[in-house]
C-alpha cells in the first residue's frame, strides 16, 4: 500500500540517510531483499549511536537522523 | 579509525586555504584552522605548514550542493562538512558547506569545532560512538579544550604523543576580565583590534564586537611563549612585536617573521635591561617607547636605532602617572598607561594625565 504521506517524507529521509552514512546498496532490488538490507541498517545505526535496535524506523533514531552533522559516513571506507 | 589505518606517511604536513567563507572575517577563518590544527599537534608529533599556493596535503575549502568531489552539501542545516582520509589528491582533503552559518561562538555552526572535528578525519580518525568525544558525528557547541580521552587515544595510535611530552592542558582557569584587581601584562594593537595579554591568554578587542574574546596565546601563536612582558604594532610594516624576558618576536597577523626570535638587545639596549615592562610605538613621531623599571628608551623604527639621551625617568617626562608600566597603548593622541588595576589616559599634546580609571574598564567592566 502507499505509505501515507508524512511516512512516506520520513522513510526517504531514512533511506537517503542511510545510504549515504550506512552504505545501504543503492538501486532496486528486490522487495524482501530491499526491505530486509533496509532494517539491517537501520538497527546498525541505532547500534552506533546506542539506540535501543529495534530495526524499525522509530522517532528517536528519525530524530537522531535530522540532527545536524559531520558528512562522513559511520561506517566502512570513505572515497 | 578507517579501514587499513590510513594516515599520513611523515609528520609534516601542509595545509592550503583555498576560500573563505563570507561569514567571517578573513583572520578568522585563519585563526580557526590554525587553533584547529594546533589541537591536534597538541597531543602528536604532527607538525602543520601552511602552504599558499599549489597542492597541499590538506586543502580546505567552502562549497555549497556539488562542489566537486560528487559528494554533494545539502543546503542549511543537516551535513555541516565532510573531509577525506590521509591519501594522494583528494586525500586529507576537507570541505566546508557554504550554505551553513559559520560562527566564532555558539550561536550557529562554529567553524573551530567543525574543524577540528574534520581535520580529525584529515589525520586519519573516523567517527567515534562516544556522545562525549569531538569525532562524534553528530554537532554539539563545546566550549574549552575540545578532546576528550577516546580522541586523544585515538589520534595516538596513528603517530604517538607528542615528543615534547605536552601534557594536555587541562581546561585552564582563564583569568577573570571583571576582577577589580586585573592587571595587563601588555596591551598591542593589531590592525584595528586590541590584543590584551594576561597569562597565557589574550583577549581581543574589536569595535564590532560587544564580548572581549579570550584565547590562549599559544592557540594562535603557537612559537610565542605562555607569558608576554610588552607587545607594540608598528604599523608601517604591518607587524607587530612581541617581548618576553631578553627575547622579542615579530608578528605579521598569525605568522611568525622569519628570523624571530631576537634578543631585545638588537635594538640598542644595554645587557644590564633583560625585561621590557611595556612597549608602545607613537605614529605621529615615528618612536617607539620602552619601558624597563623606572625608566623608559626612545627606538626610532625608520633609523632602527636608539634615539641618544636616554633612558629617562618616566615620573618625570609623564607626570601624574607613577614611575612603572605594566601596559602601554597610543589611540588617537592619547597614551593609555596600564600600571596594576589602574589605567591612565595621558594626552601627548598637552602632557598630562586627564582620566583615570580601572584596568579592565577597556573590557567593559
Amino acid at each position: 500500500l502507499p505509505l501515507p504521506s508524512g511516512d512516506q517524507d520520513s522513510w526517504l529521509l531514512a533511506e537517503k540517510y542511510l545510504r549515504r552514512f550506512y552504505d545501504l546498496p543503492a538501486g532496486l532490488q528486490g522487495r524482501q531483499r530491499s526491505a530486509g538490507a533496509f532494517e539491517d541498517k537501520i538497527s546498525e545505526m541505532q547500534s552506533f549511536f546506542k539506540l535501543k535496535v529495534t530495526g524499525n524506523l522509530d522517532d528517536n533514531t528519525l530524530e537522531l537522523m535530522k540532527q545536524a552533522r559531520c558528512g562522513v559516513p559511520d561506517v566502512g571506507e570513505y572515497n | 579509525h578507517f579501514p587499513r589505518h590510513l594516515k599520513w606517511p611523515n609528520n609534516n604536513v601542509t595545509f592550503r586555504i583555498e576560500n573563505y567563507t563570507p561569514d567571517l572575517q578573513k583572520s578568522d577563518v585563519d585563526r580557526a584552522i590554525r587553533k584547529a590544527l594546533n589541537i591536534w599537534s597538541d597531543v602528536t608529533p604532527l607538525i602543520f605548514k601552511k602552504l599558499h599556493v599549489g597542492n597541499a596535503d590538506i586543502m580546505i575549502s567552502f562549497g555549497s550542493k556539488e562542489h566537486g568531489d560528487f559528494n554533494p552539501f545539502d543546503g542549511p542545516d543537516g551535513l555541516l562538512a565532510h573531509a577525506y582520509p590521509p591519501g594522494q589528491g583528494i586525500g586529507g582533503d576537507t570541505h566546508f558547506d557554504e550554505d551553513e552559518q559559520w560562527t566564532k561562538d555558539s550561536s550557529a555552526y562554529n567553524l573551530f569545532i567543525v574543524a577540528t572535528h574534520e581535520l580529525g578525519h584529515a589525520l586519519g580518525l573516523s567517527h567515534s560512538t562516544d556522545p562525549g568525544a569531538l569525532m562524534y558525528p553528530v554537532y554539539s557547541y563545546t566550549p574549552g579544550f575540545p578532546l576528550s580521552e577516546d580522541d586523544i587515544k585515538g589520534i595516538q595510535a596513528l603517530y604517538g604523543p607528542n615528543p615534547n611530552s605536552k601534557k594536555v592542558k587541562p581546561k585552564p582557569d582563564a583569568p577573570n576580565k571583571c576582577d577589580p584587581m586585573l592587571s595587563f601584562d601588555a596591551v598591542t594593537e593589531l590592525r584595528g583590534e586590541t590584543i590584551i595579554f594576561k597569562d597565557r591568554f589574550y583577549w581581543r578587542l574589536h569595535s564590532q564586537m560587544p564580548e572581549p574574546e579570550q584565547t590562549l596565546i599559544k592557540s594562535t601563536w603557537p612559537s610565542l611563549p605562555n607569558k608576554v612582558d610588552a607587545a607594540y604594532e608598528y604599523p608601517e610594516k604591518d607587524q607587530v612585536i612581541i617581548f618576553s624576558g631578553i627575547r622579542m618576536w615579530a608578528l605579521n597577523g598569525y605568522n611568525l617573521v622569519d628570523g624571530y626570535p631576537k634578543y631585545i638587545h638588537k635594538l640598542g639596549l644595554p645587557k644590564k635591561v633583560r625585561e621590557i615592562d611595556a612597549a608602545v610605538h607613537i605614529r605621529d613621531t615615528g618612536k617607539t617607547l620602552l619601558f624597563t623599571d623606572e625608566k623608559y628608551w626612545s627606538y626610532d623604527e625608520a633609523a632602527g636605532t636608539m634615539d641618544s639621551g636616554y633612558p629617562r625617568s618616566i615620573e618625570v617626562d609623564f607626570p601624574g602617572m607613577g614611575d612603572e608600566v605594566d601596559a602601554a597603548a597610543y589611540r588617537y593622541g592619547f597614551l593609555n598607561f596600564f600600571h596594576e588595576h589602574i589605567q591612565y589616559e595621558y594626552s601627548y599634546t598637552s602632557r598630562k594625565v586627564i582620566r583615570i580609571m580601572r584596568t579592565n574598564s577597556i573590557l567593559n567592566c
